[in-house]
């Protein structure tokens, strides 16, 4: 494992911290995307399903045990949490998720890299997670003023995704990985969704206002 | 190699 992977693994983990640090300590899910979340429970549970089948590291199993509870709480916690789900923006987060769910699925079905049960499976929660992040961005945009705890959460997902990138450029130059075209599309949508959030992050650091993207 | 299976990132 090279240290962009592990770069990107981390971030990816702290991006899931910092939210259950926000709800917990805040009591609080205001700002959070309840759709967003669902999806990457969604993604998570599609595409670690090889838990049972496949041993790949006990670096690997641990963190995909830790990503599917983590995200099994927060969605658990946006609904059923007695002081956290009346902190929900419901009528802001309107997103229709189960659209991108859906066209997920049938782009799996059509491009994978084989056609069998796992194979469709991963293909879909790549596809998936490529455009889970959208509904915390229009909610973001929605509601204006973004807490700190929030900001930084997209954040670390968006330096989780760059750094996956270069992860996959390192593996190109040393493994010869050359047949990797549905992450790399998938994930090149991925941060692209990102750049837009970055910008206004760093414009809002280097003003040292509080963050707030345009309508 | 029907049962190749190479998805080692999370």
């Amino acid at each position: 494992m090279n240290a962009f992977r592990f770069l990107g693994d981390m971030t990816h983990l702290f991006s899931v911290l910092v939210l259950l640090l926000k709800i917990y300590a805040t009591k609080s899910c205001s700002g959070v995307s309840r759709k967003t979340q669902e999806l990457y429970m969604v993604v998570f549970v599609a595409r670690y399903m090889d838990l049972f089948t496949d041993y790949i590291s006990l670096y690997n199993s641990v963190m995909k045990v830790v990503f599917i509870t983590s995200s099994a709480a927060i969605v658990w916690c946006m609904r059923r949490h007695p002081q956290v789900r009346r902190t929900y923006d419901r009528d802001q987060d309107t997103f229709r998720h189960v659209v991108l769910v859906a066209a997920s699925f049938v782009l799996a079905l059509i491009f994978n890299e084989r056609f069998t049960f796992r194979e469709i499976c991963w293909a879909f929660s790549i596809y998936l997670e490529a455009v889970a992040i959208l509904p915390q961005l229009v909610l973001l945009q929605r509601s204006r003023n973004v807490d700190n705890l929030t900001g930084q959460y997209v954040l670390f997902l968006g330096a989780y995704r760059a750094f996956y990138i270069l992860n996959w450029i390192y593996r190109y130059f040393t493994e010869g990985h050359t047949s990797r075209w549905i992450p790399w599309i998938a994930g090149l949508v991925q941060t692209a969704l990102y750049a837009d959030f970055f910008y206004y992050y760093f414009l809002s650091w280097k003003n040292n206002v509080k963050l707030e993207l345009p309508a | 190699d029907d049962d190749e299976y190479d998805h080692d990132e999370l």
